[in-house]
């Protein structure tokens, strides 16, 4: 669901 | 693509003022200005990561008042007892962003 690695732009992650 | 915004006008002068409250910059509030609001929902954070993610429609890290009132739509739905959906449904992007 979420994109793996990187930086996410989501604070809860 | 007509279709009226599901946040009711009463709904957003709510949310908007919550928006407001918390300093927005620029017209936006940042995640770490929004985490502890949702937070306080007590909804699980899986829960949450998900209406930050149908509501930070341009996946930016940031929310501007439209986004903020999809944001807190859901959380508010989602503590009646409603799901919260995979996607967004298209009666809830907002008219600005169609």
């Amino acid at each position: 669901q979420y994109p793996a690695g990187g930086s996410s732009t989501n604070p809860f992650l | 693509a007509d279709a009226p915004w599901v946040v009711k006008p009463e709904e957003k002068m709510k949310f908007d003022s919550i928006f407001d409250s918390l300093g927005p910059v620029g017209g936006m509030l940042s995640g770490d200005k929004v985490k502890p609001v949702l937070l306080n929902s007590k909804l699980p954070v899986d829960i949450l990561g998900r209406v930050w993610e149908l509501s930070d429609l341009d996946r930016d890290g940031m929310l501007d008042r439209d986004e903020f009132s999809v944001a807190m739509y859901l959380v508010y739905r989602a503590l009646e007892g409603e799901p919260v959906p995979m996607s967004l449904p298209p009666p809830l992007v907002p008219p600005s962003k169609r």
